[in-house]
């Protein structure tokens, strides 16, 4: 299963 | 976002604009490393490579914008208008050592097997080292001007800063990424021999010099 990071930062 | 967060981004900011107006305000780039630059060139594209396919907020992409045209010109200041006025016998740092084990790590060690993914988490563990050939420069001439010391401040309190953040979004939302984290007190140690030397000697009003 790919897990999804999100890269909510900068 | 949280304080720190913001704070982080601002200096990080802050350091990009210091670096930008030095330059050109001196028309100058003698004691900056061209070779840091082009690194965090690479840093910025291959991160904000989701610019268009994956929207957060329009500070975010409005940020990301501005890093990214900020260290292309800076690029172009140093190797193009003000190339006259490059170290470039003192910048020689090989960044090869830094680019090739970035990569490596990134295919073994990442969240995703995915392009985007390897590449977001090259440009992580490429930032956490890309100041080096800035700082190889700075201990090879033994000094820094006063502005290039604010920047080289402004830029290691990014990090700094943002290690805050993660600790407050941990505590607060559980939220961690042990990539950006690891890398982040990696970068962070890197400056700390710096950091004495700006608090013991810059900030009081002497310039920083090494002792030989």
């Amino acid at each position: 299963h790919a897990l999804h990071i999100p890269h909510d930062e900068l | 976002m949280n304080v720190f967060r913001f704070l982080g981004d601002l200096s990080h900011l802050v350091a990009i604009v210091i670096l930008l107006l030095k330059i050109w305000k001196t028309r100058s780039c003698s004691g900056i490393s061209g070779r840091s630059q082009i690194l965090f060139a690479i840093v910025f594209t291959t991160r904000y490579l989701d610019l268009f396919s994956n929207f957060i907020s329009v500070y975010n992409t409005s940020m990301k914008i501005v890093y990214i045209t900020c260290s292309y010109a800076t690029v172009y200041l140093i190797y193009g208008k003000f190339k006259a006025t490059y170290d470039f016998n003192h910048d020689t740092f090989r960044i090869e050592f830094l680019l090739v084990p970035s990569a490596i790590l990134a295919f073994l060690v990442n969240h995703d097997f995915s392009p985007l993914e390897i590449l977001w988490t090259f440009s992580i563990y490429l930032e956490s080292v890309a100041i080096l050939p800035q700082l190889f420069l700075v201990s090879k001439t033994g000094e820094a001007e006063t502005i290039t010391s604010h920047y080289l401040f402004a830029l290691g309190s990014y990090r700094l800063l943002y290690l805050l953040n993660w600790l407050w979004r941990y505590f607060s939302q559980g939220f961690y990424d042990l990539i950006a984290l690891l890398s982040g007190i990696l970068q962070t140690v890197l400056y700390c021999d710096f950091f004495y030397l700006y608090i013991s000697k810059v900030l009081k009003g002497k310039k920083l010099s090494l002792p030989a």
